[in-house]
């Protein structure tokens, strides 16, 4: 399975639409402070299901929505999509590439969709399943996280040996 | 099942000495079941000998051992189950010149088979990459992203 | 008593506003009682709007916002109660270049009436030094500490 | 109330006796990871009287004490002297200049003094308290805990103000 853009949109500091090749290899994010880096972080892990508000240093789902600026105003909605090569079929569904998109309004509501077509998030996350990705199995460390991978009590860390498993 | 766990603690048990030893240029490790006895559920503890020192309770650790170790155990389990692709938010923070260095080049090692997504403000980190992205906020609170030409990485130093 | 503690209060509240100001250039706060009926006993909420952005839960804020809107805080309390001596610990850390040249530009002007330990990998905060020391661990697991010369700093960069 | 020196022996990773000569402004510590930078922000909360082994990274009193290395055996004691030039009498105590000396014993003894005159831990703790200097002050920062400072609940936060009124 191989990334191949991520698209974001009205999600935190993403106002605008902002689409983010990725090539093989290292993609460095440089910045200054406060600029969005972590943001793309949360928006992949977001697109991939998070459910854990905390984990994307909000406190409410909407926290997630482009809130307006000094010069802007709030938007509605948040939307991010993720493209992946799947001509390895690593990911358990028939299409060679695959897109998933996530949505949220400020309303409350939510639509997941798969190669444009509606579905639960459970779906989002059973089709990312077996693949290694996410939080839980540390190939995505959020800024301050490595750490906890240390502080965790031995029956936490046993989840991540489980996982690998 | 019991099998694969152990197995797989055993492979995982391997790969972070290997990494560690990487990461450190030196030292042991040591992944040890709370509880020998109750494989299925058994915690697990994480010892480590830095170079030239004495084994000591990870919490003893400076901020940038425990940091570089952590990445060992991390970069382990990506050995025994590897990810397709690996973001890590600024990770190389609190690693000096040489620490730094040795992160960077395993995660270019990595990178090989998966995506490595790093978010960093490090230079030697930033010369690893293929491709480079800065996030800019140009219009205050509204973030943007530019390409970054990698011979500019190379004028910063 | 109540008295005390309100001026004290206001007086950190004007201190919060300037620091942050400095560190972020621009940028507006609030320090509220979370009870102000119970003035004695009411803890205090933190509220920031970083310069050009909407005010926000710090929970949102950036790792380098964060911690530099902690140090606007603990500076404040420091022009409002003088400490002999203040000691810092890789609190520059996850700071990019503009902010920790701001944040060394104000430990600089503590350090007039406070001495200022700062212990940091950062050279431009190493440039506001008056000594330097360095530790070493030649010998492994026994540390050594030896004089930096200054000049030496200027050399690095 | 000005710092003149810290001398640190057998604490920690300075096995060997080690004296930091301190002068008024900035005084910048730098070094590889590992090297003891921390070590010596940890000697001066320790012989500012720290209880709290969690705030020197320890479990039990006795981490502090030098644990050898693969060259060298332990040693049975760690002790740490922070002299301080009294003149502005802001210490209350008739000397010009203070010296505070902190050790602790393997068999968990502890030992206290004040310019060589044996003391307890409270001693040193009245000689400090109206000065603003500590840990809860947050006039000394540990690495990673500035954060702590807006994570902390409204009522924790609070406890600093009323430290400074
Ligand atoms: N819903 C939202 N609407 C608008 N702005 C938001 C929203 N959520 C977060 N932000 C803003 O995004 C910024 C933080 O971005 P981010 O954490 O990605 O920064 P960063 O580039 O990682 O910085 P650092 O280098 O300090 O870690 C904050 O200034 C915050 O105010
Ligand atoms: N009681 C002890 N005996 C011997 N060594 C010890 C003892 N306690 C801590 N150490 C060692 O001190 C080292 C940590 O030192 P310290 O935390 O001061 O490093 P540092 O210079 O701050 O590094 P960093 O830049 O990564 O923060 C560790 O390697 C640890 O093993
Ligand atoms: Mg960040
Ligand atoms: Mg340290």
């Amino acid at each position: 399975m191989i990334l191949k853009k991520l698209e974001i949109q009205g999600f935190k500091s993403f106002a605008d639409r902002t689409e983010v090749l990725f090539t093989p290899g290292v993609i460095a994010v440089v910045g200054p402070n406060g600029s969005g880096k972590s943001n793309i972080s949360d928006a992949i892990l977001w697109v991939l299901g998070e459910q854990n508000v905390r984990a994307l240093r909000g406190q409410k789902a909407q926290d997630v929505i482009f809130a307006g600026s000094t010069k802007r105003k709030p938007v509605g909605m948040a939307e991010v999509s993720l493209t992946v090569d799947n001509s390895s079929g690593k990911l358990p569904i028939n299409y060679s590439e695959v897109t998933v998109t996530r949505r949220a309004y400020r309303s409350g509501e939510s639509e997941f969709l798969i190669n444009k077509t509606p579905c639960r998030l459970r779906d989002i996350y059973e089709l990312f399943m077996d693949t290694g990705v996410g939080r839980e199995a540390y190939s995505i460390v959020s800024q301050g996280e490595m750490d906890a991978l240390l502080s965790a009590k031995p029956e936490d860390r046993r989840a991540l040996f489980d996982e690998a498993a | 099942t019991r099998g694969v766990f152990e197995e797989t603690f055993e492979a995982v048990k391997k790969s972070f000495a290997e990494m560690f030893q990487r990461l450190f240029d030196g030292g042991k490790t040591e992944l040890v079941l709370v509880d020998p006895e109750n494989m299925l559920e058994s915690g697990i503890d994480v010892l480590v000998e830095l170079p030239g020192k004495k084994r000591q309770n990870l919490l003893l650790l400076s901020g940038g051992e425990r940091v570089l170790t952590a990445a060992a155990l991390m970069f382990a389990l990506m050995m025994v189950r590897p990810s397709p692709f690996c973001v890590l938010d600024e990770v190389d923070a609190p690693l000096d010149e040489a620490n730094v260095e040795r992160f960077a080049d395993v995660i270019q090692e990595f990178a090989e088979k998966s995506q490595m997504i790093v978010i960093t403000h490090n230079k030697s980190t930033m010369e690893k990459a293929d491709i480079m992205y800065g996030v800019t906020m140009q219009e205050p609170g509204i973030s943007k992203l530019v390409s970054v030409k990698l011979s500019a990485v190379a004028e910063m130093n």
